[in-house]
């Protein structure tokens, strides 16, 4: 454990909880994408499956146990207490076209072919382009409040102290697997965009707006 | 060793 590391989940676990105390705070999902939210869930539920068969750390049990429990009160907020509020008309990203091939890339490239090891692969890469439904449909309505953009930062962040995190572990440890890392870099490229208009925006109080 | 080592990682 690095500080990287431990920022980093620190981070990614804010990010969540963000999310739902807006939708809570605000009974309302709106501007949040389900979808988004769904492949989170199931990016969750596919690599943490080792919390059956393996122990590692209290910590790493606790949090993975959050993650997923979260993930799913997530899911169940928006697409049931609040499914009034959810704009579906705008979370129309095909998600088709990220699991499919995303699934037939876990089959193809990984470190070992058995059932456990394709599932977390499987989970490595959806993780970085399940964010896309989400970017997508603020791209569409051209705006987001400013809470979700909290959550974006929070998220972006994360992945960025990870691969920070994986430098650190490489040269200390001489640790690197390089499915999770070229995953982690094309995840955090995502955010880029998304970033400069954070702190060009957000963080000088102005609502994150698009050009039309 | 490496994916013993990755699987403290979340």
């Amino acid at each position: 454990m690095n500080i990287f590391r431990l920022t980093g989940d620190l981070s990614h676990l804010a990010a969540i909880i963000i999310l739902l105390l807006k939708i809570w705070k605000s009974r309302s999902c709106a501007g949040i994408s389900g979808k988004s939210q769904i492949l989170f869930a199931i990016v969750f539920t596919t690599r943490y499956l080792d919390l059956l068969s393996t122990f590692i750390s209290l910590y790493n049990s606790c949090m993975k146990v959050i993650y997923i429990g979260c993930a799913y009160a997530t899911v169940y907020m928006i697409y049931m207490k609040f499914r009034a509020t959810y704009d579906g008309n705008h979370d129309s990203f095909r998600v088709e076209f990220l699991v499919v091939p995303v699934g037939g890339l876990a089959v193809l490239i990984n470190h070992d072919f058995s059932f456990m090891e394709i599932l977390w692969t499987f989970s490595i890469y959806l993780e970085s382009v399940a964010i896309l439904p989400q970017l997508f449909m603020i791209s569409k309505t051209g705006e987001a409040e400013t809470i979700t953009t909290h959550y974006l930062f929070c998220l972006g962040l994360y992945r960025a102290l990870y691969i920070f995190n994986w430098v650190w572990r490489f040269y200390f440890e001489g640790f690197f697997d390089l499915i999770a890392i070229v995953a982690g870099v094309v995840q955090t490229i995502l955010y880029c965009d998304f970033f400069y208009l954070y702190v060009t925006k957000v963080l000088k109080g102005k609502k994150l707006s698009l050009p039309a | 060793p490496s994916r013993e080592c990755r699987k403290d990682e979340l």
